[in-house]
């Protein structure tokens, strides 16, 4: 919108559609829209009205508070999970890579015991992060090789453990069970564990990752995000309207298909991009 | 449930033999949300609901119907319009041996769909050969060769090779020498604005002159679906859509908006992780499912 702008009806139809294009949904956007149009009737320039957005969607992350992932007390035990094809195994070699940039001593556990080469792939990935990976074979149990990872771990003295998990839709009892039950074994042997519980998600995923947000933290409690593929044009709108509904943290943000591609998650450069 | 809502809408209004501007306001502003919470693009939203509106207008009630279920009546039949109609049927004759090219963004099912393709087309007595082109990620050559595996599907060997283009050379000279009467070929899922990788498809669909280009969109796509799809069709000209993950519960608008911005037909759909749970497209189920 060039030149000055009076804020009135047409103006706000305009800026919902800018807000919707960006998946942030339709409650978001209608609770920013309500703020704007309390100043209805004053005249802003485009980029004020850029800056204006982008601080309601940074105030709405900051909103949530972001735990330090804790490294300190090893082992460090990371579930991570989600839909299919998301990023998980990826997101998980390039995790695995900065904690061994760190000086840590990563183990990863492959517990996809169902995709076909899914082990494989993360064999690839172990190597060229430089951490140890625990497979189990010819088993289809992943509560068996995860329990085979947390006996390595005690015995290793890993600082962490991250664990790759099979795609599954949250929509999915059965499923959701098995992962319930990974987590069960997880917290058996090692009290305080799974210490965070890594939900990907993609971004160019539309409304429903709110409902796959929801059932993954009631069914595994999740306690925190990593949004992938933001190095496409899908802006991952929906992590606001999740920041907003269920107040889970985002961690890390996935920009490529690169062990290096993995970055913080800051606030003030994701609104910027939103709204960009 | 949209249906209800419309109603209720309707029933506020009294006197209302026929669809006007005004009665309709409310009705319309339930059924562009409903349209936007299923992830259908907005601008697809804005063009469909204003089609909805014209139909609508001036048109009189049905005998047997009241004006919400007229409303609703018009908008799930300019839904099923919209999504092309029933699939139509392959057409072999057309290539031999008939190449199917499988294209997409990372992570949406393009090699568990090939499979799922190898195996419907196994069953309609076809020979299919899978040709695995993902020379970048990690272990995809495998994968494909496991589903082929667990399919009786031959694939061809692409693993000490690391050009896409002398893959499909040699896959289609070989198909040619052991009679194989369609080629599924599976790429490496990218990004759009990946300029490099997307001159990688034009310069297989060159060499492979394909029947068949079919993008694979995952149901769970929001806004961004018309700007991917897009980008694929302006490169390549997709010959059809095949979405995934409808075993889910997103209700998987961005088949409206892809439908709408390429053109090209959906021809199937993936409803689960096994080889089987694969099935022709269905319009009326898709635009049901849509509507929530
Ligand atoms: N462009 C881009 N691609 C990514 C990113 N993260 C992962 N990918 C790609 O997405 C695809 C799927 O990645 P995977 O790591 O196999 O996803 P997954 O969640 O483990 O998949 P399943 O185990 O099958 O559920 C691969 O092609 C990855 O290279 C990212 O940040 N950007
Ligand atoms: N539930 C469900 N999962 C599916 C469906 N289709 C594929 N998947 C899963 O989605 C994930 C990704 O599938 P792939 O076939 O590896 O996807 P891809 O497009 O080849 O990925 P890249 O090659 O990395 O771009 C896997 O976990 C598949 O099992 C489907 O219809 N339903
Ligand atoms: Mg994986
Ligand atoms: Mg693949």
């Amino acid at each position: 919108f060039p030149g000055l702008r009076k804020i009135d009806e047409s103006l706000l139809e305009e800026l919902e559609e800018i807000l919707i294009s960006t998946d942030l949904g339709f409650p978001t956007t209608q609770m920013i829209l309500e703020k704007i149009r309390k100043n209805k009737g004053q005249d802003l320039d485009a980029v004020t009205l850029k800056k204006r957005l982008q601080a309601e969607i940074e105030a709405i992350l900051n909103q949530v508070p972001r735990p330090v992932i804790p490294l300190d007390e090893a082992p460090s035990i990371f579930l991570v999970v989600g839909v299919n094809g998301v990023g998980k195994t990826t997101t998980i070699g390039k995790l695995a890579h900065h904690w061994k940039e760190q000086g840590k001593r990563v183990l990863i556990c492959a517990a996809d015991t169902f995709r076909a080469a899914a082990r494989e792939q993360l064999e690839v990935w172990s190597k060229r992060a430089g951490a140890d990976i625990e497979i189990k074979e010819n088993s289809n149990d992943p509560a068996a090789v995860v329990y085979d990872a947390l006996e390595r771990v005690k015995a290793e003295k890993q600082d962490i453990l991250i664990i790759d998990t099979a795609g599954r839709l949250h929509n999915n009892p059965n499923l959701m069970n098995e992962l319930a039950k990974v987590k069960r074994v997880i917290t058996r042997e090692f009290p305080n564990g799974p210490h965070r519980v890594f939900l990907i998600l993609d971004a160019i995923t539309g409304q429903n990752a709110l409902q796959q947000a929801k059932q993954f933290v009631e069914k595994v409690g999740v306690t925190d995000l990593v949004i992938t593929k933001l190095d496409g044009t899908a802006k991952g709108g929906v992590a606001v309207a999740i920041a907003n509904e269920l107040s889970l943290p985002i961690q890390f943000i996935g920009v490529g298909e690169q062990m290096d591609q993995l970055l913080p998650f800051d606030a003030a450069s994701f609104s910027e991009s939103l709204i960009g | 449930q949209l249906s209800n809502k419309i109603q209720d809408t309707f029933r506020k209004l009294t006197g209302k033999a026929k669809l006007s501007e005004e009665n309709m306001q409310d009705a319309l502003a339930e059924i562009r949300r409903a349209l936007l919470e299923a992830d259908v693009n907005f601008k697809v939203v804005k063009t469909f609901i204003e089609q909805v509106k014209q139909k609508a207008l001036g048109q009189d009630v049905l005998r047997g119907l009241d004006p919400g279920q007229q409303l609703v009546k018009i908008v799930h039949g300019g839904l099923v319009e919209l999504l092309g109609g029933q699939a139509r049927e392959i057409d072999f004759s057309r290539q031999k041996p008939y190449v199917i090219m499988v294209v997409g963004l990372q992570g949406t099912g393009k090699t568990t769909t090939c499979g799922k393709l190898a195996n419907y087309l196994a069953k309609k007595g076809k020979k299919p050969l899978l040709v695995p082109c993902d020379v970048y990620r990690p272990a995809a050559i495998l994968q494909l060769q496991t589903v082929g595996a667990g399919i009786d599907v031959p694939v061809f060997d692409s693993t000490n090779l690391n050009k896409p283009l002398e893959i499909v050379d040699r896959a289609l000279a070989q198909a040619k020498k052991d009679q194989q009467d369609v080629l599924i070929v599976d790429t490496a899922g990218r990004l759009h604005i990946d300029d490099t990788l997307m001159d990688e498809l034009k310069q297989l669909k060159a060499k492979l002159n394909p029947s068949e280009i079919f993008f694979v969109a995952d149901a769970m796509t929001g806004q961004d679906a018309v700007t991917s799809a897009g980008a694929f069709h302006q490169a390549l000209e997709l010959s059809g859509v095949i979405m995934t993950k409808l075993d889910g519960d997103a209700r998987g608008g961005a088949a409206l908006s892809i439908s709408e911005v390429t053109g090209a037909r959906l021809r199937f759909v993936g409803l689960g992780e096994k080889v089987d749970d694969f099935e022709p497209f269905h319009p009326d189920r898709m635009a049901g499912r849509i509507l929530g």
